[in-house]
């Protein structure tokens, strides 16, 4: 299951529709500060599942809503589809037919979430249990945000094994 | 359970022990429990000493080695349970030029196992990838993305920037 | 003393307001007592957004973005209150070439005020200094220190350094 | 009263005798990771009367004291020299009159410390005092550490406060 491109619109500072499509091998992102690409890694997990805003540096999951600029309409809702190359077959039993796997998220401002597999709507769990059965879901330790590094070495012995646990 | 966590933290602990001395050219550094006794509950203490330097608390590392210890756990565990992708955003913040290399050298060495995506403010870093992504931000607050050349990603973050801002 | 809290919060607030928008080119910030009816032990809030992006919490800030509204913070408090110097710990690391051209810019516009002593990695904030220290460990756990050119020292941390390593 | 030259023996990664002499202006610190710069912020703290070896990134006080490497011995003592330049003369009454003020600190492995103003023994007290009485004192905004600046953004608003304090 690796990665073959991501979809974003509306989410934080990504107003406009943004496709990313993500190379065997090695992807570089680069920018100045304060440009986005943070927010792209906030996009995966998020899509793939990330239940707690404060993980993706907001206080309501809200705040991933395009919430307007100097020049731009605050949007209604946020909406973000990550798609995997499915040509290892590693996808769980339901899936393993599937030359691709696209998983979509969508979240209004009213709160209303939606949820997708391959353009078919199911439950946030659903999406969880996919990656999970394939070893991919959002490990801690596979996507390491900005100052994580940071953290392993300032945590509390008791609150460092939780990487280890994430691989056992 | 009990006994996966002390399977997998004895596997990620023989990993460890390995690749710190690649990463550091040298030294040695090991995980230890507090509690043995207690596997559901125990902490893990890091003990590392980089090349030539006594062993002591990992406290007393400089900004730029405690970076690299936890890189060095961080793909440890990696190694151990492979995910298909990795993303790192801007691990290599703390380091200086010779450990970038390093850190380059030791992501060469992985990119047969897995995917990697990389954000990075760092030139040498940038000569890794295979495809480029800048971000920008033209329009104040709105993000866009476009496919960059090495050389345009390096002028990015280098002198012509002052003149963009 | 709550007469001396609340006189030291205005001035610095109100220093801030000024000094952010300078160091972002634009922008606006403030600082926000969480309790204003207890002045012994109200928190203090930031609330701060770069030219052009709306006002929010200052969580969802970019990490370049955060360290300079710190910064911003910090400066504040100084000008405020000088002390006779202020070191800097590579306090420039997370910002790329735009906003360290800034910070540098604001040191500059600070010297006639105090002495200062920046550790960086970076070499435009070395062109700041007057005089130049290189540390180094060439016997493995000794660090010494001699004066050096900014070449030098720019070198140190630019290509030559894998050379050493 | 300005920095004027800092002399370390046996302190952290400073197993020999070293100074290091200020400008006025500015004076930059430069070397790979692992080095010593951070050291010396440490040392100028710990001789200004720094009473907490967390604040030093140690557990103990002796964390302070070389401790060996592959090619040295541990030094049984850890020294550390301030002078500053008095031209100005904001000195506190008792040492307006002298042109330097050099302050001492010295930690043995027993645990046994020893303080020196001008080369004169006096107590821990006597060294905060005299900060104190110019202002200089180890304000926290005046001595940015490594790592403060993240800090600030993520410490609670209560703990927010202190900075401010220190100015007050
Ligand atoms: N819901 C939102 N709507 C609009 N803008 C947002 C929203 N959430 C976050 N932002 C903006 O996105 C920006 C942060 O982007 P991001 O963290 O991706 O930057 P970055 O490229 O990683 O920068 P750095 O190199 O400094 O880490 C902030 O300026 C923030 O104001
Ligand atoms: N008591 C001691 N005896 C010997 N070495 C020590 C002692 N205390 C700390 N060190 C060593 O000093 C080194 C840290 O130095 P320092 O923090 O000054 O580095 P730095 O130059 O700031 O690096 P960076 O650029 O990574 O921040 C560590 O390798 C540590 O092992
Ligand atoms: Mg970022
Ligand atoms: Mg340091």
């Amino acid at each position: 299951m690796r990665l073959k491109s991501l979809e974003l619109i509306g989410f934080k500072s990504f107003v406009d529709r943004t496709v990313i499509h993500f190379e065997e091998g090695v992807t570089g992102i680069v920018g100045p500060n304060g440009c986005g690409k943070s927010n792209v890694v906030d996009a995966i997990r998020w899509v793939m599942g990330e239940m707690s805003a404060k993980h993706l540096r907001g206080s309501d999951m809200q705040d991933v809503i395009f919430n307007g600029s100097e020049t731009r309409q605050a949007m209604g809702m946020s909406q973000v589809y990550l798609t995997f190359d499915n040509s290892d077959g590693r996808a769980p039993a339901d899936f393993s037919k599937y030359n691709e796997i696209q998983v979509g998220r969508r979240l209004y401002r009213s709160g209303e979430s939606e949820y997708f597999i391959n353009k078919t709507p199911c439950r946030l769990k659903d999406i969880i249990d996919l990656f999970l059965g394939t070893g991919v879901g959002t490990k801690a330790y596979s996507v390491v945000e900005q100052g994580m590094i940071g953290s392993i070495i300032t945590a509390k012995p008791e609150d460092r094994r939780f990487f280890l646990e994430e691989a056992a | 359970s009990r006994k996966r966590f002390r399977e997998t933290f004895d596997a990620v602990n023989s990993q460890f022990q390995e690749l710190f001395p690649k990463l550091f050219r040298g030294g040695r550094a090991k995980l230890v429990l507090t509690d043995e006794e207690n596997l559901l509950e125990t902490g893990v203490e890091i003990i590392a000493s980089p090349p030539g330097k006594k062993l002591q608390s990992i406290t007393l590392l400089s900004g730029g080695e405690k970076a690299l210890t936890a890189i060095a756990l961080i793909f440890s565990i990696f190694l151990i349970k492979p995910s298909p992708f990795c993303l790192l955003d801007e691990v290599d913040a703390p380091l200086d030029d010779a450990n970038v290399d390093r850190f380059n050298d030791m992501i060469r060495s992985m990119i047969g196992h897995s995917q990697f995506i990389l954000i990075t403010h760092n030139k040498r870093t940038m000569e890794l990838a295979d495809v480029l992504y800048g971000v920008t931000m033209e329009e104040a607050g709105a993000s866009k993305m476009v496919s960059v050349r090495l050389n345009q990603a390096q002028e990015m973050v280098g002198e012509t920037q002052t003149a963009v801002a």
